[in-house]
């Protein structure tokens, strides 16, 4: 079962000054970062459970901690995956998504199974593990509410010797 | 070379070929044109001097001197453009670098940045900023969020309550910042919001600078008892400045529509396999 109980905790500890502007000692700032580990595991999967109910089925959801480092283990791997985003403000939002992914061709579609605009951008740098190719799109999010995206990498267009075709440009 | 540009509907941002820095912002629905150049910089951190032997630490920011040094003077730079994300990668040392990025239909330039582990090899504490300098005329005044709430006016180099002896000028004149900073000439304003609470300062009229990163040596004898030195993954910090440039009429009603979704941003979950599509209805 869920709880959002810890992570309320760990959060009201974190108001103190010593977590927000970094004023405590080593072993203080290690154990903020324990608690609020601690706490989000449990949120997590009180989350997962409020998704199964609203969605009509349960699934193995994932939560990618580093996304802001370009880190997600299942995006960066899987061939098909789905992106479920929450918009947690009481307005109507657009926004981009950004997921780290194995380089290759998707195809996104929005919560009505039309494809959306898509990009994979390659970074300028030779390290990929630290740019990987990271898959762009627009999300529509209703107000307080959330939407699905499926997304599904395609296989690339080898040209054929024999029956030359114009390359596909990337359209999705 | 001709300058190098990202832009959309709303904004252009413009750079310097030479020094790949950011060199101008355009807002282009309200034709407001603003020459902004933007860099890291850090402060040497006091160890303590004849005025004081107060040293920089976790509590006390007291820098050494007034003016910072550049991270550098140049980025080195790559230009990345598709039709959904136009980006300038700046490169500004192997400890210091930033995405200047920008989304069709966005009213704002995103300056993601990541900095550290900050080297202190040559034994100097060092305390990384970001800082923006336009030609604005702001008479020493700047503005911070309390709280992401009410908005005050800062007066550099004075108190609204008591007369000031300002004996440092620097630290003297640094606020928190928690959401956002403004500078305004009062008819163009130049707003950014932050994604973490950090602090920050209008040193020089038309300036506006955050402090992002710091590393430290020494310990600032206010009861923590250790230098502000993290050795683990504290050591790099990534996060994003988002820059607005509106008239000062308008600028509001941006920067708040705008702190509100980043501070609630959407949460992001991923699934496995195809699964069915989830119906809004």
């Amino acid at each position: 079962s869920g709880d959002s109980a810890p992570l309320n905790e760990a959060m009201a500890v974190l108001q103190h000054h010593d977590a927000v502007s970094g004023t405590s000692r080593q072993h203080v700032a290690n154990d903020y970062a324990r608690q609020l580990a601690a706490g989000w595991g449990p949120c997590e999967v009180l989350l997962s459970n409020a998704l199964a109910r609203l969605r009509g089925f349960k699934d193995h959801f994932t939560f990618c901690q580093q996304l802001n480092i370009s880190i997600c283990p299942l995006s960066q791997t899987a061939a098909r995956f789905q992106v479920i985003v929450y918009n947690p403000l009481g307005r109507k939002v657009n926004w981009m998504v950004r997921l780290p992914v194995s380089e290759g061709v998707f195809v996104v579609k929005d919560p009505n199974g039309r494809t959306v605009p898509s990009d994979v951008v390659i970074f300028p740098s030779s390290d990929s593990q630290a740019h990987p190719p990271e898959l762009l799109f627009s999300a529509s999010l209703p107000a307080l509410g959330f939407s699905t995206y499926s997304v599904a990498q395609v296989p690339r267009w080898k040209p054929q010797a024999r029956a030359p075709q114009p390359i596909p440009r990337r359209s999705w | 070379s001709p300058a190098l540009t990202i832009e959309n509907e709303h904004i252009r941002a413009t750079f310097d070929p030479d020094t790949g820095l950011l060199m101008e912002i355009m807002n282009m629905n309200q034709q407001l044109l603003l020459p902004v150049r933007q860099t890291f910089f850090w402060y040497n951190a006091s160890i303590g001097d004849n005025e004081s032997d107060q040293a920089s630490g976790a509590y006390i920011f007291r820098p050494n001197q007034q003016k910072p040094l550049p991270v550098s003077r140049w980025a080195q730079i790559h230009l990345v453009k598709t039709p959904l994300v136009q980006e300038v990668h700046q490169n500004f040392s192997a400890w210091c670098s930033q995405v200047v990025r920008l989304y069709p239909g966005q009213r704002h330039l995103e300056l993601e940045w990541s900095v550290g582990p900050i080297p202190v090899g040559d034994t100097w504490g060092k305390e990384v900023i970001s800082r923006f300098d336009t030609p604005l005329e702001t008479k020493g005044r700047f503005y911070t969020d309390s709280n992401g709430r009410e908005i005050l006016e800062r007066r550099r180099d004075y108190r609204p309550t008591w007369k000031l002896n300002q004996t440092e000028p620097v630290a003297g004149n640094y606020y928190p910042v928690n959401t956002r900073i403004y500078i305004t000439d009062g008819n163009m304003q130049l707003t950014v919001l932050t994604d973490r609470s950090q602090g920050g300062s209008s040193l020089r009229d038309g300036s506006l600078e955050l402090m992002v990163h710091r590393r430290l040596l020494k310990d600032d004898g206010r009861g923590v008892s250790e230098p502000l030195m993290e050795n683990g993954s504290g050591a790099w910090v990534r996060g994003r400045h988002l820059v607005l440039l509106d008239t000062a009429q308008a600028a509001a009603a941006g920067h708040r529509l705008l702190a509100e979704q980043e501070v609630l941003a959407p949460q992001v979950v991923l699934a496995p396999g195809g699964g069915a599509a989830y119906n809004l209805g």
